[in-house]
């Protein structure tokens, strides 16, 4: 029913595919529940409303971001499929860690602001619901052994909170896969990503401050001495993942183990990110479906996609396409689903943008328009059934994107 | 399997809150 009520057709601006060259909210009042939430400013890293010491840094090209956004893809769908989970067991038996363990943060571009240590070092954090762990980069590192990046090095020296976590406690433990060994009676971790980058360095804990008004004392983070790859720029990462280890686990105490976030639309907007406020499911506003678990890739966040539909027509897609499940990742661009799934999509699609010029495929985005000389598009719309009935109708930014339809298959049949 | 990626969550507030999921849409 909800479904056939689905709008047919959602016409935009062709301007409001540009991202904006000035920030149309610099300052949004947050959003604030109750007493038991922290709100946190979250923006576009490459856009006018980044923080000031992460924008100066050129944005990746659209087709760096696609290639980074599949290697990413592809490791998802490995460690849920379970092969990953097969590599991670065997690299903690032999101490190592493979080249393909981890994933690509090239695409994690939503950033929030915190500080960390007493006093305050204000850093700018890439929020990743897709790990676990996070991390800043820290002195002392060698030119040689960090990348750049506009705010001064994390000194844990000049922090009168900074403990580093010992050898053979429960926390230097509780970092399972991610533990590096000792030094000098120090706690060492790893990640290790899929194309080759990684952090290494020192488990240490500190006063993490989200809000002016909200702390966390004793947060565990990855203190980074030396760091290579794709991770140019940024002050570290904050890991919002499943596990203890994150964000998420170390707070679930004051915060419930409750979160949400909203990814601005653009670049010249802002979003936010909540910790706590958990609200009762019949919260206004919000379709609900249920959350669900993989074993053997507990870092996620999954639901279950039923359906779609397009135009307001429901796709001719048999329900076990479905069956796997979907993540619901920040740190990939470009929702993958199942090859049936994206075929049908893509067809349907492709019969309601008949009166617009193809234009050539963009990496793996293979059905692209020129909109140039068109002030208005009108887009099929395309709406997303979850479980219990949960439907997500998109705009038509989450429809388009760099002049595709943003939506790729998973990989192929029977893989 | 598949992902649900950054392009079709923007604007919706994405709420988790250990049991179940929420998709607002156009929260910011």
């Amino acid at each position: 029913a909800r479904a056939a009520e689905a709008p047919r057709y959602v016409t935009v601006s062709a301007a409001s595919f540009k991202p904006g060259s000035t920030c149309r909210d610099p300052d949004p009042v947050a959003p604030r529940r109750n007493g038991t939430s922290a709100v946190l400013r979250l923006t576009h890293r490459h856009g006018p409303c980044a923080p000031a010491r992460a924008s100066s840094l050129a944005a990746p090209s659209v087709a760096d971001t696609l290639r980074a956004d599949q290697r990413r893809a592809e490791y998802i769908l490995r460690r849920v499929s379970g092969a990953g989970a097969q590599q991670l067991v065997g690299s903690k038996a032999a101490a190592t860690v493979p080249a393909s363990w981890g994933y690509d943060i090239g695409t994690l571009n939503y950033v929030v602001t915190a500080s960390l240590g007493t006093p305050g070092v204000a850093q700018t954090l890439e929020v990743d619901t897709g790990s676990d762990l996070s991390w800043v980069q820290c002195k002392p590192c060698a030119a040689s052994s960090c990348y750049s990046q506009k705010d001064p090095l994390f000194d844990p020296a000049r922090s009168s909170s900074y403990a580093a976590v010992p050898c053979g406690g429960s926390a230097c433990a509780g970092l399972g896969l991610y533990a590096s060994g000792c030094s000098a009676a120090q706690c060492g971790y790893v990640v290790s990503y899929g194309d080759g980058s990684n952090t290494r360095g020192v488990y240490g804990s500190d006063t993490l401050t989200l809000t002016a008004t909200d702390a966390v004392q004793g947060f565990l983070f990855g203190c980074g001495h030396a760091q290579s790859g794709l991770l140019t720029g940024i002050d570290g990462l904050l890991g919002l993942g499943r596990l203890p280890v994150s964000l998420v686990g170390q707070t679930a105490g004051a915060y419930g183990g409750a979160f949400s976030y909203c990814l601005p639309t653009k670049p010249s907007t802002t979003g936010y990110l909540t910790l706590g406020g958990a609200a009762s499911a019949a919260a206004p506003g919000f379709a609900t479906t249920q959350l669900l678990t993989s074993p053997g890739a507990p870092t996620y966040y999954i639901v279950m996609l039923t359906g779609i539909s397009v135009g307001g027509q429901a796709l001719s897609v048999p329900a076990s396409a479905f069956a796997g499940g979907t993540v619901v990742d920040t740190g990939t661009v470009v929702t993958r689903l199942p090859p049936a799934a994206y075929a049908a999509l893509r067809s349907a699609f492709r019969s309601g943008m008949t009166a617009y010029p193809s234009a050539a495929p963009n990496g793996i985005l293979d059905t692209c328009y020129d909109l140039s000389g068109y002030s208005t598009v009108t887009l099929p719309s395309v709406a997303l059934v979850l479980s219990s009935g949960a439907t997500l109708t998109l705009g038509a930014d989450g429809i388009l994107s760099f002049g595709c339809l943003a939506f790729a298959a998973s990989g192929s049949d029977g893989g | 399997m598949a992902i649900l990626g950054n392009v079709q969550q923007r604007s919706f507030e994405v709420r988790i809150d250990g049991d179940s999921v929420g998709f607002r849409p156009g929260a910011c």
